[in-house]
Order: C-alpha cells, then structure tokens, then sequence
C-alpha cells in the first residue's frame, strides 16, 4: 500500500514542485516505484518530468470530473512512464484549471482525487502530490488523499506569513474528511548560507512550526532552477550538484519510514 | 484621474508583491500620489509596507462584498496611510481569502473591485493592484478595474510556461470586460546575470512576448527579500542596493507617460 504525501503551500515560487520533482526521483534511483501525481493546472510538475503537453490525451481533470461509466478513460490509460526509471507522472494541463468549478456541487467533491488514486494505490509504493499555490478545492483533495502533508518553506519573510492559514486548513480537514492525516514536516528550500535572513527564518520556523522541521536544508543553486528546461529532475540532470545532494539527504529524512 | 495598473502572473513567486510595492514607493518618492490595493489574501504587500494585521478594522473583503447601505465601510475609512508620504494602502486580510465564495452569485462580480475603486479614481496620480498567484475572481477583478497590465516574469524556466494561458485570460477580459485594457509590459525579474538560465529565458520573452518588455531588468538581490521583514520597500530601506536602483530604472519606463 502506498504510502502519499501532499506537498503543500499556498506562498508561491517556495519550490513545491521542484520539492516534489526531485524527491520523487530520488525515491525512485533507490528502487521504489513512485507515482507523482500533478494537481497544479500550471502542469510544471509533468514538463519538469519531461511529459511535454503535445504527449498528453488524458490528464487529472478528466479522471476528477468524469463518474464512472460514462466513458471516462481508466487511470491506467492516464498515468504515463517518465524518463526515470520506477518513476511515473499523472499529467496535468490547462484543463485542471476548470476542476474547482466542475466539482463544485458535486458529491462528496473534496474525495475526489482520494476516489481517483484508490485503484493504484498498491501499485506503488510512493505517490508525491504536487499543488497550486492556492487553498482552493484541488489542494483540499490532495489533503484528503494523503497520508503526511510536506510544507516546503522558502526561507524568506513573506514564506512565514501564511503558515497560521495552511495549518489551520489542513488542522480542518484532519477533523473534517481526513482523520489520519499527519503532518510529515517543513522543509526549508532556497536557504542561502550566505545571509542572514535564511537562519533568521528558519529559526522561526523551528520555533514556530507544530510537527518537525527537516534537518536537511536545501540550499540555493541554480541547477536546480535550470533542470526542468532539460525535462529532467535535477538529481538526474547534476547529480553531483548541491541541490541534489540536499534532495538525496532529505529522502532519508522524508521516507525512512514509509 | 489616476491611472490604475494591475501586476498579474499566476506563476507564483515571480516578484509580484515585490515590484508593486517598489514601484509604488518610487512614484510616491518622486512626489506621486499613489494607493497600493492589494487583492491577494496572503497579505505581503499590506504587510511589506508596514500595516500589522492588528491595525486593520476593514479590509478590502468587507468593501467587495457589502454592497451599499447596509452599514459597509466608506472606502476612506479602508485605507490606511504608509510609513512612506504620498503612499497609501487599501490593506487585505485572510478574510479576503472568502471573496471567490461571497461574489459568486453576485450581479457583474467581475466588476466590483472597479466599482469600489471609482470613488478615488481622482484622488491619486496612480493606483497599482497587488494579485494573488491565481487567475481567480479577484484577479479577473483587478483586470477589469485596470488601465494596463503589468506582468513580472521571473527568468527562470517555469514561469516561462503559464504565460500564453495569462495572455489568454487579458485577451477575454479586453473583449469582455475591459477594452481598453492595454499590456503595459513585461518585467524581467530575479536576472542573475551569471547564469546563462536567465538570458536564455530573457530572450524568449522578448521573442514571443506580445507587448513590450521592459528594458530595466531586476537583479536578484537580498536586500529585496530583506525589508520586508523591517514593513518598508526596499527602495527605502536600503536605496543604494542594485535592486532599488532597478526599480527606480524601472519606474521611468513604466510610468513615464503616467
Ligand atoms: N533551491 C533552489 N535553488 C534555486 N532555484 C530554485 C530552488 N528551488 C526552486 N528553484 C526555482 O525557483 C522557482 C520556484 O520554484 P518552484 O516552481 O518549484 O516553486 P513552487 O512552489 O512549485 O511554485 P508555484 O507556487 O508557482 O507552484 C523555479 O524556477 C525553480 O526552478
Ligand atoms: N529581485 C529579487 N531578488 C531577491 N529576492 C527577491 C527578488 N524579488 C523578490 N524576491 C523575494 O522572492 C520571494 C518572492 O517574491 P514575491 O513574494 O514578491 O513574489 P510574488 O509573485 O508576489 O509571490 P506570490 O505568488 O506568492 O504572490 C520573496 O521572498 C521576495 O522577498
Ligand atoms: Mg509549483
Ligand atoms: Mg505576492
């Protein structure tokens, strides 16, 4: 049974998918099967995997929004393999951006993607959900699927302002729809040694933070930022690069027991 | 009669908040008078100038969804003065966050945030709207109320790739909505001209960029990302950093015929 993770953050640009690129694909070189499933319309999980728009029929929106029997494809037809070996993506596109208003009187809509991920979830043995930078009805799902939340945090001040909302939303749906939901930890990304703002930071968020900040800090570097032009994850594209060696180092910490 | 600017990307992270609340401070420096309206629930432009979260009794919730009569605020009640002279805020809260909800039955919701802002359209030189990373309500809402559209492009590869979806959106809200909405520009933000990364994603935002782009390009720098935490734009807090120097190069270009 797979063990999922929603990677959460409603502050854009804290490195959500750049999070979820990589440590699934550390995941998988260690020889785990993992799913990335991309719940973010903006889609740069899938092209940072390297599934470029023209390779995709299905993608989540038509899985959320089509009930069974009604000629909606099977998940298996939407999941695509990615460059990585063990490593497969549940494409996003454009489309998703229309979810939260086709779900919006829908039954039981925040169950969705829980409902949708049922049937695969013994065929991995990890599934690594990236969202929007929103709190909006998609992340809602994500939240309900999972079973630990990651929040990576950018260790700047304005990445600290909504962290009180983000807690109090995925404390609602612990008491609401998603019991078991536990909180896996923050994980501090684009910490720049050089400054003193990223230690100011991260010290609040060790202070502040109610479940476990990550040891493992990951650091500013820009081949992190120039790999999904390469459709590759970073710790494939320069393995040997720091960012890299902070991703592999936070999969130890992240899934050491999943 | 003020011009009025929106600054919109979904892609989060990419400066928004940084460069309204730097090129306010600008205007207002060059003896402006300007209203900074932040319509992002996050709340980091209220909060990058300096307004605490226990100083706001009305938001710009409580002036979007009262409609008139029913003892909603005036709007000069709403806005607060700045620590800087000729700069004020009309501030937002998490409240914010319940717009999309409150307005979605509402007559013309796409209109509304026009409709609060007539009432000071003559009382500042230039109002500039703060988004969230969405292409949501509120931000269809500062389309609709501005006179041009601004648009900060972070040089990195992701952010390159929502772009013809937000040039999609303008198009609808220019044949809807707003005509006369013009593209005042694209703004090169985070350049670090040390990778080839940022001149690469440069050069294709020139290239396929269907309106101009600014010549001024913001290079990535700390102290930027540093005032905030003090509640002043960087081009008070530190003046002579590279960053408030590219704003104060920026401010020229896009409000010189202002
Ligand atoms: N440690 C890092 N060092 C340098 N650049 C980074 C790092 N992490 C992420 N980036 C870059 O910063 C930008 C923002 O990261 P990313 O897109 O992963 O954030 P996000 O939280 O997913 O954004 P959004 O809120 O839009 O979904 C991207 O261009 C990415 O390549
Ligand atoms: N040129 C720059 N150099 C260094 N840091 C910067 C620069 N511009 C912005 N920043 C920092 O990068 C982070 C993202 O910027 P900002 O919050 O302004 O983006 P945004 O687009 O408003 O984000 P959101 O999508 O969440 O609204 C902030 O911590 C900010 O202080
Ligand atoms: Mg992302
Ligand atoms: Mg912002």
């Amino acid at each position: 049974m797979a063990r999922c993770y929603a990677v959460v953050n409603q502050k854009g640009g804290v490195a959500k998918t750049t999070t979820v690129v990589n440590l699934a694909a550390v995941a998988a070189l260690e020889g785990r099967s993992v799913l990335v499933v991309d719940a973010d319309a903006q889609g740069n999980a899938t092209s940072g995997l390297g599934i470029r728009r023209d390779q995709i029929e299905f993608c989540l929106y038509d899985l959320l929004t089509r009930f069974d029997g009604d000629g909606s494809p099977a998940i298996d037809e939407v999941i695509q393999p990615t460059a990585t070996p063990n490593l497969d993506c549940l494409p996003a596109t454009i489309d998703l951006a229309g979810a939260q208003l086709a779900l919006a009187n829908a039954i039981s809509r925040e169950m969705r993607l829980r409902r949708v991920l049922e049937p695969v979830r013994n065929a991995y043995d990890i599934i690594i959900i990236d969202t929007a930078p929103s709190l909006g009805l998609l992340t809602i799902n994500a939240l309900a699927a999972a079973d630990r939340v990651l929040i990576p945090i950018q260790c700047e001040y304005y990445a600290l302002e909504g962290l009180s909302q983000l807690l109090q939303i995925i404390s609602m749906v612990q008491a609401e729809i998603n019991p078991p939901l536990a909180l896996g930890g923050a994980i501090l990304t684009m910490y720049d040694a050089r400054t003193n703002l990223a230690e100011d930071v991260a010290e609040e968020v060790r202070r502040n933070f109610p479940g476990p900040t990550f040891q493992a800090k990951v650091p500013r570097n820009v081949r992190l930022a120039e790999a999904p032009s390469h459709g590759l994850p970073a710790v494939i594209y320069d393995k040997h690069c720091p960012g890299s060696a902070a991703y592999r180092r936070l999969y130890w910490e992240v899934f050491e027991d999943a």
